[in-house]
């Protein structure tokens, strides 16, 4: 699959979700 | 003790496919009378040594079976239920000396601990919960994740067991629609995957319990059941088999698939399909997946296994003695394939 099937792609998401999801 | 050896010339045939290392090595016989539920593996500590033990559930019995020297299985303990009949066995996935069952009748009503007495005398069991559960899981690091429905609400509730016997309560924040399966995300320690009714996967952190993604993974997935998630690049890849799938598609009749989830964008694309070889009929009926192995009984009464990164089928088990398969599972505590069939009997290879 190809990445622009996907959008952007972080590495972090796991902690990026985390800060951005309400507590 | 019940025990029976299948002699070497009773090995049923795989196909010509590529049965690879897959040899049938020892066969258990409960002589209970009631139907063969479920398996599982486990390990125990008997007279001070860890043994990798097997569990089997009958409907209103489980087993403890130990390894003989001979490359047979003793009866250790038994757990007997008067009133509710188990459906499955809840595994812990590095637990020593417990092990969780689900009972219920059509829905799971009952969630047990099954132990023994510090002395190792004596069966115990312990309630954990009852209710409407619908989705129960065991977790690394001793914990247990079921959901349960009330009228109005659904509860997530993770289980910590602590060393002398306790247990400690968390709750994971709902999706607004019931939970279907749970799935620890391999490479995010403390992501944990959930998919739903309305074919939407959601991603959990257990350290907080906060929900921090619903994704639609499109209608094609209807009920579908995780059996595999994992972390890599930043992308999740998650196994999942369709109960409701169609019997043919032009590719074949597709069992497991491998589906690719941008976690940050909720975008997914099908990586690849796991589909029966040509000539065979049949759909999952339910299955097991562990490291880079699908196994699924089908309901033509066949074992099916897939090696998920070759993406084709390796082997197929067909029923033997005129016994349908019911259920197989691959050991946490070993290389073995464990494979039953409702009246009792269960194969290891």
């Amino acid at each position: 699959c190809s990445q622009a099937d996907l959008g952007p792609i972080s590495i972090n998401w796991f902690e990026e979700l985390s800060s951005e999801a309400p507590p | 003790h019940s025990i029976e050896q299948t002699e070497l010339a009773d090995v049923p045939a795989c196909d010509s496919l590529n049965p690879g290392n897959l040899q049938l090595v020892s066969k258990l016989k409960n002589h209970s009378g009631s139907c063969s539920v479920d398996v599982s593996a486990v390990w125990w500590e008997i007279a001070g040594v860890k043994e990798p033990c097997i569990i089997t559930a009958c409907e209103y019995a489980v087993s403890l079976w130990k390894p003989l020297d001979t490359g047979q299985w003793g009866k250790l303990y038994s757990w007997h239920f008067a009133e509710v009949p188990v459906l499955q066995i809840v595994p812990m996935p590095d637990v020593c000396n417990l092990v969780c069952v689900a009972l219920g009748n059509l829905e799971i009503r009952e969630i047990r601990a099954l132990l023994c007495s510090s002395d190792g005398g004596c069966e115990k069991q312990v309630l954990l919960r009852t209710g409407n559960i619908h989705a129960v899981l065991g977790l690394t690091q001793r914990r247990l994740v079921s959901s349960s429905r009330t009228l109005c609400d659904q509860q997530v509730e993770v289980m910590t067991f602590a060393e002398g016997g306790s247990e400690e309560k968390q709750f994971l924040m709902p999706p607004e629609e019931t939970v279907l399966t749970f799935a620890e995300v391999q490479g995010t320690q403390e992501a944990l995957l959930g998919t739903t009714i309305m074919n939407n996967i959601v991603i959990w952190n257990l350290k907080t319990g906060q929900l921090l993604k619903k994704m639609h993974i499109g209608d094609s997935y209807q009920a579908s059941v995780c059996h595999k998630a994992y972390s890599e690049m930043g992308l999740l890849f998650v196994v999942l088999s369709h109960p409701c799938a169609k019997e043919r598609e032009p590719s074949g009749s597709p069992v497991f698939q491998l589906i690719a989830i941008n976690p940050k964008t909720a975008l997914s694309v099908g990586v690849m399909l796991y589909c029966l070889p040509q000539g065979q009929a049949g759909r999952f009926l339910e299955g097991d997946v562990k490291d880079n192995f699908a196994a699924a009984v089908l309901t033509s009464g066949t074992i099916a296994i897939w090696d998920l990164l070759l993406g084709h089928c390796t082997a197929l088990l067909p029923p033997i003695s005129d016994q349908n398969w019911s259920f197989v599972k691959w050991s946490g505590t070993d290389s073995h394939l464990l494979a039953g069939q409702k009246d009792g009997n269960i194969f290891v290879y």
